[in-house]
Order: structure tokens, then C-alpha cells, then sequence
């Protein structure tokens, strides 16, 4: 890509995570993930998409559509949601663990 | 570690997942207002914006709940790690002010397909596109992204490297086609909702608030001015009688559209600017070809000049692979402004050494049909969109593949009849050549037929 990408890449590949939601101690449950951006490091700070929490709220989904509710608190969500928020080599740690692939994708030819 | 592979595909090794804290559920109520205004209602029934893994059955329940938390995002707090105090700050990341971006600007996307299902290989894929339009918060982009972005971000390269957006929905189908677009929530009016959040769940929490990005450059309160490159102006919604289309405007009384929308000639026609928004001025359609025409084409005469609306430079080369525009009033018509998509010129197909149809990766929509394609570079006005590809047999859409007429077979005989009224040139477009009608059928030219010796 152009010079132009440059800071945005930079950006990008800085501010990128994945975060994955899950029940404790139902881990064959599966999981929920999106994507989201890191807003700050140290303390940490990640913003990603509501849509993995639906499955957690105690009220249900209904409550996302209630008129004049912009915002609701973090105990809105079951005491068994676990998060875990994972990104791209920045600093350096040690060597981490992907979690394993799931079947289901595959790559046909075309 | 990882895929087993004993590989680093990405480079280094991916950091081991963090756990995290939820500190809040948000949503910005003005990208929720305008997604019910142009999502909504009766226009309800003919949208989805479904975001499975490709091997998940979704339910009508769950179909729901999405739909329920596409505007909504969360703010996290992730534990500190064991050598909190050796990892990197990287740089400060910084938010674009909305409105800040214009219309056709590029915008770079950034997230995992499928989230954490493959991280060594998904974890931050890039896509390009532009900003396609804009309605408040609510952003829509030609960037593809798939299941699994959501919650990515979306960068601009002016300012450079600016967080402009979080996407919202990766897939839109409208009407059961994939419109090739995605749903973005603009960052900054959502992180001030999640500053005005944290304050009043957190009281304590200033020093959290003080840590979420800031804006950069333009200071609050700027007028939202409609950015979009000066060319973009000359596209126009056409309505005659109960069909709309798109159009441009090529001289100041004179605009070009489809014959498909607006067919009959003499007919009154209501040309709506983009710019200014909200002025629409009558006009009547002077000349459309026939139906036997393969140059699908309608001349609209108006009663007033198009006042303040720049006249593109028509083309008069075309090269294959340059980046190109599609401006038009399709997916949205009136209830939004134009809608910018971006592609190249994927070919130029020529008759006897002429140009006489263009195809992009752009992507276009019904609604499109009449409006201009540019090239994204210079301006310049390279044809008129005539249609999109159906597959007679499934009858699946694809948006980006479409047919232009290119400026070069209108330019002669639009110049005459703006400056004299004199419709000729125009009624050649009527007289196209087989060659020219089999090409804009879809069809293989048939091969010279080898002549009799007897």
C-alpha cells in the first residue's frame, strides 16, 4: 500500500485485538468473539462490538432496544461471562498460545 | 504453539489471550436514530444484517438479538499482565472529529474474520475502501469485511492513521443481494458517550475516562459540511413519475440519465440536487433513445440553471485498472445523499477500435442506473452506469460488476445539442451498429462468416 497507509496501518496493526466471550466452566460451550481496538495500554482500555455479550444479559436482548437507554452497566451481564481479549506481537513478552482452530472453514479451489 | 504448524505466519508470535472486565454496554443514540430511519420501518422487511460464522444456523431469535446489538459496543478493562511494566504503550491512538472525513476519502479496515476462531491467521486482516456516505454517526464504507469485524476499526489516511470508525455490521443484504457495503458507528460520538457513561456508573473513574482516545485536529463545533470531492456534485437524483434513478448534470440546464429512468420523451422529471441538498429543479426529458438502442440514455432539459454545481470534464481516454468512482442515489435514494463506491476500470470494450461500454469492480446498485462514473484521480467524467450483472439462472446479483456507457459515444452530440438544440448527434445513438447491440447484449461477436466462393 502507499505511503499514505503508512500511519494507518500502523494504527491498525497497534489497535487491533480480538476479544472472545465464554461461560465459565462451560468451555465446550464455545465461544463468542469479535473484533475490537485497543484505546489503551497500561492500563488497558478495548472497545469492541456488543453483540457477543447478548447471550449474557440478564434481562435479555430486549433490553437493548429500550427507549432512552444508552448505556448499561457492566453487571448487566451473568456473573459466569468470562472475556479475554488477545492482540498482535507489540512488546516483548513471551511466546503465547493461540487457541486452537475449530473446524469449519475450509479453503475450496476455485 | 498455535496452528501446530511451528510457524509464525504474521511475524511474531500473538500475545496469550488477556482476561477482561466489562465496565459498560454503550450505543450512540444518534447512529441508532438514523439506523431506524434508514433501516427501519417498512424498509425493515427488505434488510438483514446477519453476521454468522459460514457453519452457524441462525434462528429468528438470534437473528433478532443481533439486529437488537448491532448499534451497541463495550468497553473493557483487561487485567494487568504479570510484566505490565515491560509492555509497550505503542503509539497514542487518536480519533477523527466527525465529519472530518469526506465523502470518497479512503478508509483502511482493520479486523479478525471469524474473531478469535483463527487468530494466527485472521488477527487483523486489512481492507480498503472509501467512505461511501454518511448520515450523522451512522457511516457506510465499500471496504469489505466479513463475520468476525465487528467491533473492528476503521482508519483514515487523513488524518493519518485516525480511528474514524467501528464497524457496526459487516454484511448488508438488501432485498436477499449483498450490497457490498458495511455498517460503521462514527469513534468520537461514541467514545464521548462512553466518557459520559463512565462519569456517571464510575464516579471514581475520571482517571479511566481521561485515558479514552482523543480527537485530533479540528476544533468541536465546526459545521458538518457535505466533504465530497467537487465532482460528486454533478450527481443528481432523477424521479419521473414513480420511478427515481440517478443522473449528472453536464452542462447547466442539461442532465444525463438512463432511458429505463426516464423513458418518455416530453415527460416532466424532477432532478434533486446533492448539493445543495434539498433544491430540486423540474425539467423535461427531450430526448431518450429507443428501446432497440443499445446506449441506454435519456437527455433531461431543466427550466433553471444548476446553480453552484461544478460541470465534470468529460473524458476523452480511458486505461484500464485506474481507480474509478460510482456516484448515484442507490440502496438509499432521497433518504440519504449520494453514494460514493470505488473501484478500477476493469475493461474497456471497444468496436472498431471505439469504446463503446466500460465495466468496474465499483459496486453498483438498483437506483444507480444514470449516474456518473469518474475517475477518481483527475475527475474526469468517464461514462454513464448503466446497469449491474444478473445471473439469469440464479438470479443472483453481483454489484461489482457493472456496464457504463462511456462519455466518449455522448461528448459529440451532447455538446451540439446543448449549444444548438439540435437533437441529430443524439438520434445517431439510435442507429448503433450489430457489432454494438450484440456487445451491450452479452453476447460473442459472431465471427466473420467466411464469404461464399460460388
Amino acid at each position: 500500500m502507499g505511503r499514505q497507509w503508512g500511519p494507518s496501518m500502523r494504527s491498525a496493526e497497534q489497535a487491533g485485538c480480538v476479544v472472545s466471550a465464554s461461560r465459565a466452566g462451560q468451555p465446550d460451550v464455545g465461544s463468542w468473539s469479535c473484533s475490537g481496538v485497543i484505546l489503551s495500554r497500561n492500563p488497558g482500555l478495548v472497545l469492541c462490538h456488543g453483540g457477543i455479550f447478548t447471550p449474557f444479559l440478564r434481562a435479555g436482548s430486549g433490553a437493548l432496544t429500550e427507549a432512552c437507554v444508552a448505556f448499561l452497566p457492566g453487571d448487566s451481564c451473568t456473573d459466569d461471562l468470562r472475556l479475554h481479549v488477545q492482540w498482535g506481537p507489540t512488546a516483548a513478552t513471551p511466546a503465547g498460545r493461540a487457541e486452537q482452530g475449530r473446524p469449519g472453514l475450509c479453503t475450496p479451489q476455485c | 504453539a498455535g496452528l501446530g504448524l511451528g510457524l509464525q505466519p504474521r511475524g511474531r508470535p500473538l500475545q496469550p489471550p488477556r482476561p477482561a472486565e466489562l465496565l459498560l454496554l454503550l450505543s450512540c443514540p444518534a447512529f441508532r436514530a438514523h439506523f431506524a430511519r434508514l433501516f427501519g420501518a417498512e424498509a425493515a422487511e427488505q434488510w438483514h444484517f446477519v453476521s454468522a460464522a459460514p457453519d452457524d444456523e441462525v434462528s429468528e431469535e438470534e437473528e433478532e438479538d443481533q439486529l437488537r446489538a448491532l448499534g451497541w459496543f463495550a468497553l473493557l478493562r483487561v487485567r494487568r499482565g504479570a510484566d505490565a511494566e515491560g509492555e509497550e504503550r505503542g503509539p497514542a491512538l487518536a480519533v477523527a472529529p466527525l465529519g472530518s472525513v469526506a465523502k470518497g476519502a479512503p478508509l483502511l479496515a482493520c479486523g479478525s474474520p471469524f474473531g478469535a476462531f483463527c487468530p494466527d491467521i485472521f488477527l487483523n486482516t486489512l481492507s480498503r475502501g472509501v467512505l461511501s456516505n454518511a448520515a450523522g454517526p451512522l457511516l457506510l464504507t465499500d471496504a469489505r469485511c466479513l463475520p468476525g469485524t465487528e467491533g473492528g476499526g476503521v482508519f483514515a489516511a487523513r488524518p493519518a492513521g485516525a480511528l474514524v470508525a467501528l464497524v457496526a455490521a459487516p454484511l448488508c443484504w438488501k432485498a436477499r443481494e449483498w450490497v457490498g457495503l458495511t455498517l460503521l458507528c462514527a469513534a468520537a460520538p461514541l467514545l464521548q458517550a462512553a466518557r459520559a457513561a463512565l462519569v456517571r456508573l464510575h464516579p471514581d473513574s475520571a482517571a479511566l475516562a481521561a485515558l479514552l482516545p482523543p480527537e485530533v485536529g479540528t476544533p468541536r463545533g465546526l459545521p458538518l459540511r457535505d466533504l465530497a470531492p467537487p465532482w460528486a456534485s454533478a450527481a443528481v437524483l432523477v424521479e419521473c413519475g414513480s420511478v427515481w434513478g440517478s443522473g449528472v448534470a453536464v452542462a447547466s440546464r442539461l442532465v444525463v440519465t438512463c432511458r429505463h429512468v426516464a423513458p418518455r420523451e416530453s415527460a416532466r422529471v424532477l432532478v434533486h440536487l446533492a448539493t445543495p441538498k434539498s433544491v430540486a429543479i423540474w425539467g423535461r426529458v427531450t430526448f431518450a433513445t429507443q428501446e432497440t438502442s443499445p446506449y441506454d440514455i435519456a437527455v433531461v432539459s431543466l427550466e433553471e440553471d444548476l446553480d453552484g454545481v461544478p460541470m465534470p470534464v468529460p473524458a476523452e481516454h480511458f486505461h484500464e485498472g485506474e481507480p474509478v468512482s460510482v456516484v448515484g442515489f442507490g440502496v438509499f435514494g432521497q433518504a440519504c445523499g449520494p453514494l460514493v463506491t470505488s473501484g478500477i476500470l476493469s475493461a474497456v470494450v471497444q468496436v472498431d477500435d471505439a469504446p463503446v461500454m466500460l465495466q468496474t469492480t465499483c459496486a453498483v446498485h438498483g437506483g444507480s442506473s444514470g449516474g456518473p462514473l469518474f475517475s477518481t484521480h483527475s475527475g474526469d467524467l468517464l461514462g454513464i452506469v448503466a446497469s449491474n450483472t444478473r445471473d439469469n439462472s440464479t438470479g443472483a446479483t453481483y454489484p461489482h460488476l457493472n456496464f457504463s456507457i462511456p462519455v466518449t459515444v455522448l461528448q459529440p452530440a451532447l455538446q451540439q445539442y446543448s449549444q444548438t438544440g439540435d437533437l441529430c448527434g443524439l438520434q445517431e445513438l439510435d442507429r448503433a451498429t450489430e457489432p454494438v447491440k450484440v456487445v451491450w447484449r452479452l453476447q460473442r461477436p459472431l465471427p466473420n462468416a467466411p464469404q461464399s466462393k460460388l
